[in-house]
C-alpha cells in the first residue's frame, strides 16, 4: 500500500492521499461491458469488411491494396468501435473564454456521432468544471486583459524570430527575471509552448550513458523528451519511493548494462501534480533520495505552479522546501496564469547552457508579447506586487474550494482519487457506458465536465476529472455538487464503501 | 437504464441492442427449457 | 491481464460459455464439454496469439505493433503470475473435459490437439518466434 507515508518527519503537514480500490463486482461488470463492446466491434468490422455497412473512415482505395497498408487497421479498433460511440462528450466547441462559466455551441449528430451539425443555438453560462483555470485568470476582462491589449497595440500580436535572433524582446527579459524571482531561483528561461518545454529540453540535459528515472504516470511530453534524448529510461511505480530507491540503488550498484560503467548522470523526472490521478509528488522524499544517491531532479510543475502552496509557488512552496534542492524547475503558464507556454528555472550556468543548446530556444519563435504580458500581470498579481490582495484572495479561494469540493463529493459517497489538497479531483465512473452517460447528463444540467476512459486510464478506472477554480463561487460549486449528486443517483455512481 | 449502462448497451445502436437482447432472451429460454427437461 | 478482477471475469466467462452450451437441448454433456474446450481454446488462440498490435494508439512509436498480446503482456517478462494463470487454465479445462467425456478416443484426440494449439505458443522459447 504505497499510500502510507514512510518518513513523516520529512513533511511539514499531513500528506493524505487515497485510492479506494475498485469494488470487485464493478470490475467484473466493467470487463463484461468492454467484452460486449469488443464483440460488437468485431461484428461491425466484419460488416464493413464485406460492405454490408458503409465504411465512413479513411482507408486505401482498391488500387492501393497491394501497397504496404497506410492505416494500421487494428490500431483504430477502439477509436472506430468505442470512442466514436460516445465522442460527443469531447471536443465540444466553446465560444468564449473557458472561465468559471462558458458558452458551448450546441451540436447534434444524426448518424451516431460519425458527423456533427451545429444547431445554431448556444448553451449559455455552462458551469465549467473541466478546464485548467486554477486561479481564474482565464478571463477577457480585468487588469490582465487590459495589459495584454496595450502590449498588443505596442508590440503586435506575434514575433517572427527566435530568441537567438531578432525575436528577443525586452518584454521577454522582463518576464524571465520575474519568473526567476517568483520561483526563487537564479535564472529562468521561457518557451512559447508547454509541451515543447519538456520534449525539447530534456534532450539537451541528458543523452547516451545517462539514466532517466521516470514516474510511470508522467506526461507524454516528458516521455517524448526522455526518448528523444537517447538516454536509458527506467520507470518506477507512481509516487512510490520504495520503487524509486530500488531503481536508484540498482543503477549505482550495477551501472550501465553490459559494460557496468557508472552512469554519467542520473536524472529523476517527476511531476508536481499528476492531473489524471489528482496526486501530489512526495517531494521531500524525492529530494532526500536525490541527495543521498547524488542524482539530479527534474520537477515538472505544469499543474502545481500557481495552484499549490501558501504563495502559489508550487509544490516546493507547498512543502516549504528550498527551490535550490530542485536542479531543474519546469512548469507551464497554461493552467494557472491563463496564458500559454512553459519555463525552466535553475542555476545560471544551466540556463545559459540551455539558452544556447535547447532546440526550443534556438529554433522556435519566441512567445508572443500579449501572452508574455498576461504572464507578467498575472504573476505580479499572485505575488501581490500589484498593490492589491487579489492574488492572495484567489489562492485562498482555490484552497477552500478544493477542500470543500472534495469533502462534499466524498460525503455523497463517490470514490475520489488523489491528495486532499489537489485542485484536480478525479471521480471514478468505471463502466464504459457511464463515461458517455455522465458527460451527457451533466451537460443537460448545464455543467461542463471532462470524462476520461481507457486507454488514457487503466481499463477499470474510467473517471470524470473535475478541476476546481478560484473563479468558482460557493454557490457555483453547490449547483455543480447538486447536479453531480443527482446524476450519481441516476447512474448509481456512489460506489464508496466509506460512505 | 441501469441495465443499459451496466451491459454497455447504452453505447450501442438500436439494432445492435435488439440483437443482444434477442440473443439473451433465447439463451435464457433455452436454459429454462433444458433445466425443466433435465429436472 | 493482472489488474483487479480480470482473472475472476475470465473464469466467469468460461462458466457462462459452458452454461450457454449446456442449455442447448439437443447437445449431450460430453459434446458440451468438448465444445467448451474447443471454443475457449480457439478464442484464446485468436486473442492472445494471433492478433498483433494494440486496438488503440500507443506512445511507443509502434514497438508493440508486431507483437501478439501474449508477447506484450507484462512487458515481455516470462513466468509472471498472469502467464502462469493463463497457461494453467486450459490444462485444467482439458482435464475436466477428458473426465466428462469418459476418455472417449475421438473426444480425447480433438481436445488434445486443441490444448497443444494454445500451449505451444506460450512456451518461453517461442517468444517472438514467427
Amino acid at each position: 500500500n504505497h499510500n502510507v507515508v514512510r518518513n513523516p518527519s520529512l513533511y511539514n503537514k499531513p500528506f493524505v492521499e487515497s485510492y479506494e480500490e475498485t469494488p470487485l463486482l464493478v470490475a467484473v461488470l466493467t470487463y463484461m461491458g468492454y467484452g460486449i463492446l469488443t464483440i460488437f466491434g468485431y461484428l461491425r468490422d466484419f460488416m464493413r469488411h464485406w460492405n454490408i455497412e458503409k465504411c465512413s473512415v479513411a482507408r486505401e482505395r482498391d488500387e492501393q491494396k497491394d501497397f504496404v497498408p497506410l492505416y494500421q487497421d487494428f490500431e483504430n479498433f477502439y477509436t472506430r468501435n468505442l470512442y466514436t460511440r460516445i465522442r460527443d462528450n469531447w471536443n465540444r466547441p466553446l465560444c468564449g473564454v473557458p472561465g468559471s462559466k462558458m458558452d458551448i455551441v450546441e451540436q447534434v449528430s444524426h448518424d451516431y456521432n460519425r458527423t456533427f451539425q451545429n444547431t445554431g443555438k448556444i448553451m449559455r453560462d455552462v458551469i465549467n468544471m473541466g478546464s485548467y483555470n486554477y486561479l481564474g485568470f482565464a478571463e477577457n476582462v480585468g487588469q490582465c486583459a487590459d495589459a495584454a491589449i496595450q502590449v498588443t497595440e505596442k508590440y503586435g500580436s506575434g514575433v517572427c524570430g527566435t530568441r537567438c535572433e531578432m525575436g528577443n524582446l525586452d518584454i521577454h527579459q522582463e518576464m524571465e527575471e520575474l519568473v526567476a524571482r517568483f520561483l526563487g531561483v537564479e535564472s529562468a528561461l521561457t518557451f512559447g509552448m508547454g509541451f515543447a518545454t519538456n520534449s525539447m529540453n530534456i534532450p539537451a540535459l541528458a543523452g547516451k550513458g545517462c539514466l532517466i528515472l521516470s514516474d510511470e504516470l508522467n506526461h507524454a511530453s516528458l516521455v517524448l523528451g526522455a526518448r528523444l534524448s537517447g538516454s536509458t529510461i527506467r520507470v518506477f511505480k507512481h509516487n512510490n519511493m520504495v520503487s524509486l530507491e530500488k531503481l536508484l540503488r540498482d543503477a549505482i550498484v550495477h551501472g550501465q548494462p553490459r559494460t557496468h560503467r557508472p552512469w554519467k548522470k542520473l536524472l529523476i523526472v517527476v511531476e508536481g501534480i499528476y492531473s489524471m490521478e489528482g496526486s501530489i509528488v512526495r517531494l521531500p522524499e524525492v529530494i532526500a533520495l536525490k541527495k543521498r544517491y547524488k542524482a539530479f531532479l527534474y520537477l515538472d510543475e505544469a499543474h502545481s505552479i500557481g495552484a499549490l502552496g501558501p504563495n502559489g509557488k508550487g509544490v516546493v512552496d507547498y512543502f516549504g522546501l528550498d527551490p535550490k534542492d530542485v536542479d531543474i524547475m519546469m512548469g507551464t503558464f497554461t493552467k494557472s496564469f491563463g496564458a500559454a507556454g512553459g519555463y525552466i528555472g535553475g542555476k545560471r550556468e544551466l540556463i545559459q547552457y540551455l539558452r544556447s543548446h535547447s532546440h526550443s530556444a534556438v529554433y522556435a519563435t519566441s512567445m508572443p508579447p500579449p501572452v508574455a504580458q498576461q504572464i507578467i500581470t498575472s504573476m505580479t498579481t499572485i505575488m501581490g506586487e500589484d498593490g492589491t490582495s487579489l492574488g492572495a484572495d484567489r489562492l485562498r479561494q482555490l484552497s477552500e474550494n478544493t477542500t470543500y469540493f472534495r469533502r462534499k463529493l466524498r460525503e455523497m459517497g463517490f470514490i475520489i482519487y488523489g491528495n486532499d489538497d489537489s485542485p484536480v479531483v478525479p471521480m471514478m465512473l468505471y463502466m464504459p457506458a457511464k463515461i458517455g452517460a455522465f458527460g451527457r447528463e451533466m451537460l443537460k444540467r448545464n455543467i461542463g465536465t471532462v470524462v476520461v476512459g481507457f486507454p488514457a486510464t487503466p481499463i477499470i478506472e474510467s473517471r470524470a476529472r473535475f478541476c476546481v477554480s478560484a473563479a468558482h463561487t460557493r454557490e457555483t460549486l453547490d449547483v455543480a455538487l447538486k447536479a453531480i449528486g443527482e446524476v450519481g443517483d441516476l447512474l448509481q455512481l456512489k460506489y464508496s464503501r466509506h460512505q | 437504464y441501469q441495465y443499459l449502462l451496466v451491459t454497455a448497451l447504452y453505447m450501442l445502436e438500436p439494432w445492435e441492442r435488439t440483437i443482444f437482447n434477442s440473443l439473451l432472451v433465447s439463451v435464457a429460454a433455452m436454459a429454462v427449457y433444458t433445466g425443466y427437461v433435465f429436472i | 491481464m493482472s489488474s483487479r478482477g480480470m482473472w475472476l471475469s475470465y473464469l466467469l466467462c468460461i462458466g457462462l460459455l459452458h452454461v450457454i452450451l449446456l442449455s442447448i437441448p439437443i447437445v449431450s454433456v460430453p459434446v458440451v464439454w468438448t465444445l467448451t474446450n474447443l471454443i475457449h481454446n480457439l478464442c484464446m488462440y485468436l486473442l492472445l496469439h494471433t492478433v498483433k498490435g494494440t486496438p488503440f494508439e500507443t506512445p511507443d512509436q509502434g514497438k508493440a505493433r508486431l507483437l501478439t498480446h501474449w508477447e506484450q503482456m507484462d512487458y515481455g517478462l516470462q513466468f509472471t503470475a498472469s502467464r502462469k494463470f493463463l497457461t494453467i487454465t486450459p490444462i485444467i479445462l482439458y482435464i475436466l473435459t477428458s473426465f466428462y467425456t469418459k476418455y472417449d478416443r475421438a473426444h480425447f484426440v480433438v481436445n488434445t490437439v486443441s490444448l497443444l494449439v494454445v500451449l505451444i505458443p506460450k512456451l518461453p522459447q517461442l517468444h517472438g518466434v514467427r
